[in-house]
């Protein structure tokens, strides 16, 4: 059936384990599949090269915005809980403080225990204020607080800290519309940006994350963690490429350096090795 | 939902008026799809989507004049089979204290689940459980710990201002448990990657010295293809007994948790259903099956 030139079945089976097992879902892999043969026939590149190539015309991931704002940039992280939101907004102040920014750390996570030690541990290590909740203020107070706190200091970056929550729980979203809303109103363009943070390992419900979320807040960029283990990500790269939402950053490490600008190319080649 | 697409699938079939073997294994297309999007791993799906084609070629199906519905409930069945017919309890042999200790992947719930455990046992086997804080690497776990021992109505036993090491922080639980007449150590270790050599070495040295009843991997319940190796390599570098599937209080189908035990056998021994102390319910396989066909 396949010819000369052609892809043998025993190399389409391992496509198919490859593709699969990265969590990119069966219809993707399906549409990959099919075009491979052909694709593999019209050209001398290995299957592997036309593999990657079809990959990455099937997950049109937009490119990130990079447009300037005015100081201090208000940066919002959300996501599900563990994804390793508290983690990025310490690697996202250790990149700018390396680019000579005043950062402020905001701990809008007023739920779970100890989030605010977690913070305030990463800003004493990175030399970065923190503000916390104070008795009983709501998620909201606080980053109304920092965004007030930031324009008045002149700051150049506020990153806020946001709990971990299922968005299946719609209170839950609602106090993500409400702190998103409150920024707003401490400074008209805030927030600037809104992160959505995903676990590297997650299966298809990134999908279900991605869409749930955005029903309470615009999200601007993605970034997927925990890269560094075996995991290749897939269900959110094909999420991202689906919904057309840009991939900012990868996790790579539990450091402050393990954050690297999204490659959608690496990536890929990466998903496939 | 499944049951839906297999009515489908069927009745474009049945209205030719007779079901032929072909026709079962293109109905199990639409089982392989289900069970993918619920994030069964593709290996644990190929294997079980052929135990159900075997089965569906029989008489049953392929005269019924309702083959969707009899294929469904072949595959809960099946399933139902395989992620252990009944809860499996927790270990309650041997000495206080019992040690058990709580492994995994970096965010998977551990921390959240050893309060939990503390307080399940405390009110369903009346037990006084001691948390031992192991993980001495991420900001505020200690804290974390510490702060949910109370919510769990549990003892605490921390590093202490001498700092330490996890090993030395278990061995000094135990020490203390005696001292205070525990029943049982719920010991939370740090978050780690598989293949992180140096942090599994780790905790083959913990596992070794604590000799633990029960050692659990904490597994999240979002996850996708990855869990099967991730559950393989920590089986085959520490004795483990157990697994607790957590965040499946969400909206992720949990397929994960079908692929941990068809492949290693582990018995899922707890479900975590929230954030709070109480969020913690024994694996009900009906439930849990019922859960991952949608
Ligand atoms: N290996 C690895 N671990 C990571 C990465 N990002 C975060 N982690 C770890 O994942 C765990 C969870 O990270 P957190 O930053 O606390 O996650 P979170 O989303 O803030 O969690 P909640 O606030 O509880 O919802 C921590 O142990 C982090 O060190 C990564 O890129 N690689
Ligand atoms: N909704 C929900 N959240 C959970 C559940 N189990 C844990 N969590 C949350 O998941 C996040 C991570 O939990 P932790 O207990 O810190 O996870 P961990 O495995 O100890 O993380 P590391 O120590 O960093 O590896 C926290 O926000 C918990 O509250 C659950 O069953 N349901
Ligand atoms: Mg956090
Ligand atoms: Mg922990």
């Amino acid at each position: 059936i396949f010819g000369d030139g052609g892809i043998g079945e025993d190399q389409l089976a391992e496509a198919e384990e490859v593709l699969l097992g990265s969590d990119l879902g069966w219809e993707l892999t399906d549409r990959i599949l099919e075009e491979l043969p052909r694709r593999v026939r019209r050209t001398d590149d290995s299957w592997r090269e036309v593999l990657a190539g079809i990959l990455m015309e099937n997950v049109p991931v937009p490119p990130p915005v990079r447009e300037d704002v005015e100081k201090p940039r208000i940066t919002m992280v959300i996501g599900v809980n563990g994804a390793g939101k508290t983690t990025t907004v310490a690697r996202l102040a250790a990149r700018a403080v390396g680019e000579g920014s005043r950062v402020l750390l905001a701990c809008a996570d007023t739920f779970r225990a100890a989030a605010a030690d977690q913070l305030e541990t990463w800003g004493k290590r990175l030399d970065v204020p923190v503000l916390v909740q104070l008795h009983g203020a709501d998620a909201g107070a606080v980053a109304f607080d920092a965004v007030t706190r930031g324009v008045v200091k002149g700051y150049d970056e506020v990153l806020i800290d946001t709990a971990g929550r299922l968005p299946n729980k719609k209170g839950l979203l609602d106090e993500l519309k409400k702190i998103h809303m409150v920024s707003g109103k401490a400074m008209p363009s805030a927030p600037h940006r809104v992160l959505l943070v995903l676990d590297g390992t997650v299966g298809q419900n990134a999908y279900s994350q991605a869409e749930q979320f955005m029903t309470a807040v615009p999200v601007t960029g993605l970034v997927v963690t925990k890269l560094d283990g075996t995991a290749k990500g897939g269900a959110v790269l094909a999420m991202a490429g689906k919904l057309g939402i840009p991939v900012e950053y990868i996790g790579v490490g539990e450091g402050p350096e393990d954050l690297v600008d999204f490659d959608l190319a690496a990536f890929v080649r990466a998903l496939l090795s | 939902a499944l049951s839906d697409r297999l009515n489908e699938a069927f009745r474009r079939i049945t209205s030719r008026g007779v079901i032929t073997e072909s026709d079962v294994r293109q109905a199990m297309r639409q089982v392989r799809r289900a069970l993918l999007e619920a994030d069964v791993n593709f290996k644990v799906v190929r294997d079980f989507v052929a135990g159900v084609n075997e089965k569906a070629v029989g008489e049953k199906v392929l005269r019924s004049i309702d083959p969707g519905k009899q294929v469904i409930k072949i595959v809960h069945d099946e399933m139902v089979n395989l992620l252990g017919g009944e809860t499996v309890p927790l270990e309650q042999k041997g000495a206080a204290p019992l040690v058990y200790v709580l492994v995994g992947l970096q965010g998977s719930g551990k921390t959240t689940t050893a309060a939990k455990l503390a307080r399940w046992l405390s009110d369903n086997r009346a037990k006084r459980v001691l948390l031992a804080a192991c993980d001495l690497q991420r900001p505020g776990a200690v804290r974390q710990l510490e702060t949910l021992a109370s919510g769990a109505g549990a003892g605490f036993f921390g590093p202490g201002s001498a700092g330490g090491d996890p090993l030395e922080v278990l061995t000094g639980a135990v020490s203390e448990a005696r001292l205070k007449s525990y029943d049982v150590v719920v010991a939370d270790t740090a978050g780690r990657l598989h293949v992180d050599e140096e942090l599994m070495q780790e905790l083959e040295r913990i596992c070794t010295v604590a000799a633990p009843a029960e050692t659990l991997l904490v597994l999240d319940g979002l996850s996708g293809q990855d869990a099967v190796s991730v559950a393989v390599e920590f089986k085959e570098r520490i004795d483990l007994t157990g697994a607790v599937i957590t965040k499946m209080d969400g909206d992720s189908r949990g397929g994960a948790a079908l692929s941990l035990r068809a492949v290693t056998g582990l018995p899922i021994k707890f479900i975590g259903t929230g954030e709070k102390p109480d969020g913690l319910e024994p694996m009900d396989p009906r439930r849990l099956a019922g859960r991952i066909l949608g």
